[in-house]
């Protein structure tokens, strides 16, 4: 998913208003079809949306209430005065605006909107699609997700797809449930709440006790919803609510390939890692990197950072040793930190990707955060974590700017991330 | 020479390219450059073949959202 870079402020409900209905669709069919569509992203996230209905037809022109309308919801007819004229049947079906440009939804009036048939055009479902962009989200290439271009012709129990979900999620986070509706919902303390009141006795084994007496480390990742945190020869992982008292595990016995009867691993000791979406893993040490998919490292590794990367390489102070490989939620894209120099990768691709012209930039200016950075991911959440040493921030990447969540940032990584109490080891004080 | 059928082909897929983020051109030739087209077939799942070959064409024509599928790099302010 790519998020567009704008968001609507979420803590009021948003409402929207059908301004003009098209001509051959009952009015109360477009209600109900067009509510069920943005419902679809309120079920999965904590938007709320409130519909403002004509009272009369004569209201459409003199309108007060528009002003008040965060969406407005028309069925125009080619030419209709955005400089995105609409094409008649096919072809074209709607467009929508994002947040910063007042998050508008058109559909063509010259399509022949349909509810549960495979004739004709879907309404629920390319409804759905609009408003994801009225909501703030690009289009997706993964061709399952509603954020897709394309439209798939008439989808029975059409929902949204996992990409969907993260992506309305990084915007505007999760459904807060009864038993947990912490503004903090679906963050790594939110987590660490419900750990705390759901097992009280939970802690972390002897073994865990290794990574509190000196918590900071050499890497971070996500595979599916776990966290993998890489320190020296080892790696410690998290779930979602705690750490896991099977681990640590040795680097060498987690991420390896059979190659001509040799068990091949990755290194200890890494400078840092990055999982890309497609669950490939790219694993960085000195100017070298190694690919795994998931835990299986694939043949052809290690390589130069300059081959699978081109363009850090090309800065004359760019000597290997990354300190940091991320995806960054304001956009997605890959970036690198390396001391004080952040740079950025055009696209998501291994070999055919570049450097993005304007970087490298500061990373003091760029983030706004002085210390140095010593890690960085995208939880699962959708967040961007950046660590520095033993402390860590949660980044607000709509504001571009450290979270202003109270305790304030940083954090001690200690206690959040690794359930260390107080610096001693977990196994004494945790629970 | 290309017939009359082709030229619509290019002329159709330049413009598909040029409003949904691919390229950014005026120029009226019926030049289309394989990187672009290649960038579609990649956003859309396709082969990569820098050609608009039949499956490309035909993906070019489904009915689909209006809004672009990329973005050009935006300059930075100064």
């Amino acid at each position: 998913y790519i998020l567009q870079g704008s968001r609507w402020p979420s803590n009021e409900p948003l409402t929207f208003r059908i301004v003009k209905y098209p001509t051959t669709f009952p009015q109360q069919f477009v209600d109900a079809e067009l509510t069920k569509a943005l419902k679809l992203w309120s079920s999965a996230s904590s938007l709320e949306f409130e519909h403002r209905k004509l009272k009369k037809q004569n209201e459409q022109k003199s309108n007060n209430l528009d002003h008040k309308t965060d969406i407005r919801i028309s069925f125009e007819i080619g030419d209709h005065g955005d400089t995105e004229p609409f094409d008649g049947p096919g072809n074209v079906l709607g467009h929508a605006f994002f947040p910063q440009y007042g998050g508008d939804a058109h559909f063509d009036n010259d399509e022949y909107w349909t509810m549960k048939s495979t004739d004709g055009v879907n309404l629920f479902q390319v409804a759905a699609h609009e408003f994801g962009h009225s909501l703030g989200l690009e289009h997706s290439n993964k061709p399952d997700a509603i954020m897709a271009p394309f439209f798939k012709g008439y989808t029975p129990n059409f929902t949204l797809q996992e990409d969907d979900i993260r992506a309305i999620q990084a915007l505007y986070g999760g459904k807060p449930s009864k038993s947990f509706s912490s503004p903090l919902s679906n963050s790594i303390e939110a987590y660490q709440a419900v750990s705390k009141q759901m097992a009280p006795s939970v802690k972390s084994s002897n073994k865990n006790s290794a990574i509190c007496h000196d918590p900071q480390f050499d890497a971070i990742i996500t595979i599916d919803d776990d966290t993998y945190i890489f320190k020296d020869k080892f790696v410690y992982r998290r779930s979602k609510l705690s750490m896991d008292n099977d681990y640590p595990k040795l680097i060498h016995d987690m991420f390896g390939r059979w190659e001509g009867g040799i068990w091949q691993t990755i290194p200890d000791q890494i400078d840092t890692a990055v999982t890309w979406p497609n669950q490939q893993i790219f694993f960085f040490k000195g100017k070298h990197y190694w690919k795994t998919n998931r835990f299986q490292l694939q043949a052809g590794y290690p390589r130069l950072i300059s081959d699978g990367f081109r363009g850090l390489d090309e800065q004359h102070f760019f000597t290997g040793h990354l300190d940091a490989a991320f995806i960054y939620s304001g956009d997605n894209h890959t970036y690198f930190i390396k001391d004080a120099m952040v740079w950025r990768l055009n696209i998501n691709i291994e070999f055919t990707n570049s450097i993005d012209i304007d970087y490298p930039q500061f990373v003091s200016s760029w983030l706004h955060i002085g210390e140095k950075i010593t890690s960085a991911l995208q939880w699962i959440n959708g967040r961007t974590y950046f660590f520095s040493y033993k402390s860590y921030y949660r980044y607000d990447h709509i504001n571009h700017q450290v979270d202003d969540s109270y305790p304030t940032y940083p954090r001690p990584i200690s206690e959040w991330w690794l359930q260390c109490k107080h610096g001693a080891s977990s196994s004494e004080t945790a629970g | 020479c290309l017939t009359h059928v082709e030229n619509n082909r290019l002329f159709y897929a330049k413009e598909f390219l040029n409003r949904f983020g691919y390229i950014k051109t005026n120029d009226s030739s019926l030049d289309i450059s394989t990187s672009a087209v290649r960038a579609f077939q990649r956003f859309v799942g396709l082969n990569q073949t820098g050609i608009i070959d039949e499956l490309t064409w035909q993906k070019m024509r489904e009915p689909r959202c209006g809004n672009k599928d990329l973005r050009r790099i935006q300059r930075r302010k100064r």
